[in-house]
């Protein structure tokens, strides 16, 4: 039956004490993509606003919320696709951006390429009008509190982030 | 790692995958998620998947593009799923998940990891879960 839209929030390890937040992002993220498809709207646009909605939930591995790297900063990655056109478009290891799911729909809708990095990727972010912003309103506490964690050489960053083996 | 995939009304099926990536990561790394057939995949002839977990593992198998073609070789997108996880985990000992539909609005969200939180609504019916049997 159509139309249909299917959401993750991640297969990493959710504490407890946050598993109702992520049940909660995931569920309105899917109501909102859920709407603009009965409204008539494309995949595409369903997709992306789903996305997007979990990028501002600081619940959540992207956008705000993201983890950190070994340095402390936040570098993101983000893809599209589209089924009828197979056209796509993708960031990776960008900064200071809130949803670089909407910049790599850029990427695809403005560009002849698949995937713009880093700083070439901040350029063309600015040239489309992208606004950045600082990159503390990307960190939450409880990302900075698991990377002081697993700074340690004795920590294991990926089970922390991953779980033990389901 | 977030991400979606959706069928709209006309049949056309795209996905959407985006991440902060992996924990205290080297400055530079990139994994899966911006890499088309790893990270997600979306084709109107078999269907679309946006997947999470380990991307350097997710990379080695091509993971999105994986279950796609067990799709067009004729397997149900849960069935194609749960293949594609097994082979990531049993070929390089790699843990994640994704969530998949078909053109005709068959759809799937399955893991290997302890938990994944997900939701998909249809026919005005919301669906959700996290832990394995949800």
């Amino acid at each position: 039956m159509l139309p249909l839209v299917v959401v993750h929030g991640g297969a990493g390890h959710v504490p407890k004490e946050r598993s109702e937040n992520s049940a909660m992002g995931v569920c309105s993220a899917t109501q909102a993509a859920y709407r603009i498809l009965q409204d008539g709207g494309s995949s595409m646009d369903a997709v992306v606003e789903a996305v997007t909605r979990l990028e501002n939930n600081p619940f959540f591995n992207a956008g705000c919320g993201s983890v950190l790297n070994v340095k402390g900063d936040v570098e993101m990655d983000a893809i599209v696709m589209d089924g009828r056109t197979l056209a796509s478009g993708a960031v990776s290891a960008v900064r200071n951006i809130a949803n670089p799911v909407q910049l790599a729909r850029l990427v695809m809708d403005k560009t002849s390429h698949a995937c713009l990095t880093a700083e070439g990727a901040s350029q063309f972010a600015r040239s489309m009008g992208v606004v950045e912003v600082p990159q503390e309103s990307l960190i939450t506490e409880y990302a900075r509190m698991r990377w002081r964690n697993n700074l340690e050489p004795s920590a294991n960053p990926v089970e922390c982030q991953m779980g033990k083996m389901g | 790692t977030v991400g979606a995939v959706a069928v709209d009304a006309e049949g056309n099926v795209a996905c959407a995958t985006s991440t902060g990536g992996m924990l205290n990561k080297m400055e530079g790394r990139v994994g899966d998620t911006p890499c088309i057939g790893s990270g997600g995949y979306a084709d109107n002839l078999s269907g679309a998947v946006s997947t999470t977990g380990y991307g350097e593992d997710i990379m080695k198998v091509t993971l999105a593009r994986l279950v796609l073609f067990h799709m067009e070789q004729g397997q149900s997108a849960e069935a194609a799923s749960d293949v594609s996880l097994a082979y990531m985990k049993s070929r390089v000992g790699g843990l994640g998940g994704v969530v998949t539909v078909d053109p005709r609005g068959n759809w799937a969200a399955c893991f290997s990891s302890r938990q994944m939180s997900w939701a998909a609504a249809q026919g005005g019916t919301l669906h959700h879960g996290l832990y394995a049997g949800e």
